[in-house]
C-alpha cells in the first residue's frame, strides 16, 4: 500500500459518500444518472467477486463492502424510493447502457489475463469501469449547469483513478516486473474521459460561479 | 500461489 493508492481509495470512498449523502438528505437524485450508477454496481460486482474466496486484508474487504453497499443502495434509492425517485430525469438519462456493457464484456474475452471466469469479468470490470461515467458526462451536458455536490461527486471519482495512475506508476518503479497493461490502459482511457470536465471544473471554481458546462 | 498482486487493489 502506497499513499497514492491509499488517498485514491479514500478520495473514491468519499465520492460514493458525497453522492450517497446527497441523495439522503435532499432526498433528491437532480442531476445524477442512474445509468453510471448501475453501470459501477456491475463493476463492483463482477470485479469483487473474490470478497469470499479470498481474504486479502481487513480494509481490502471493508472497502469492498462499502462500495458494493453504497453502489446498489444508490441505485435502489434511485429506482425505488418514493420521494427521491421522482426527482430522477428519465427522459433527460437515455444514455443505452446496454451499448457499452456488451463491447465491454467481447473485449473481456479477446483480451485478459488467464481465461477463466474470475479473469475475464476482472478485465470486464475494468473496461466498464472505464466508460461507466459516460452516460453521467452525457447528462451534464444536456441539463447544462449542475449543483456542486454532483460536481463535487464527478470531481472526486476522477480524481480517485488519477491517483490510482500514480500509484500503477510508483508501484512499477518499486516493485520488479509489476506490469499490469490491462488494468493501466483502463485507466488511463477512465482519466482522459474525465479531462474536459475537469478543465470546466476548475474554470468554474476559478470565477467561483456555477459550474457552467459548453452545450 | 501466484499472488497477482494488482489483484490486492480495489
Amino acid at each position: 500500500m502506497n499513499i497514492f493508492r491509499l488517498a485514491g481509495d479514500l478520495t473514491h470512498l468519499a465520492s460514493v459518500l458525497v453522492l450517497l449523502l446527497k441523495i439522503h438528505t435532499i432526498k433528491s437524485c437532480a442531476g445524477i444518472s442512474l445509468k453510471t450508477q448501475e453501470l459501477y454496481a456491475i463493476v463492483f460486482a463482477t470485479r469483487y467477486l473474490d470478497l469470499f474466496t479470498t481474504y486479502i486484508s481487513l480494509y481490502n474487504t471493508l472497502m469492498k463492502l462499502i462500495f458494493l453497499g453504497s453502489s446498489f443502495s444508490i441505485v435502489w434509492y434511485i429506482r425505488k424510493h418514493k420521494i427521491v425517485r421522482r426527482s430522477y430525469d428519465k427522459d433527460q438519462d437515455t444514455f443505452r447502457h446496454y451499448f457499452i456493457v456488451l463491447p465491454c464484456f467481447v473485449l473481456a474475452l479477446i483480451i485478459h489475463e488467464k481465461f477463466t471466469v474470475r479473469e475475464v469479468l476482472w478485465a470486464f470490470s475494468l473496461y466498464l469501469e472505464a466508460v461507466a461515467i459516460l452516460p453521467q458526462l452525457v447528462l451534464l451536458q444536456r441539463t447544462r449547469n449542475i449543483d456542486n455536490l454532483t460536481g463535487q461527486y464527478v470531481f472526486l471519482l476522477g480524481a480517485y483513478r488519477a491517483l490510482y495512475i500514480l500509484n500503477w506508476i510508483y508501484r512499477y518503479f518499486t516493485e520488479p516486473h509489476f506490469v499490469h497493461w490491462i488494468t493501466w490502459i483502463s485507466g488511463l482511457v477512465q482519466t482522459l474521459l474525465y479531462a474536459d470536465f475537469f478543465y470546466y471544473y476548475f474554470q468554474s471554481m476559478k470565477n467561483n460561479g456555477k459550474l457552467q458546462l459548453p452545450a | 500461489v501466484d499472488t497477482d498482486s494488482i489483484k490486492d487493489e480495489l
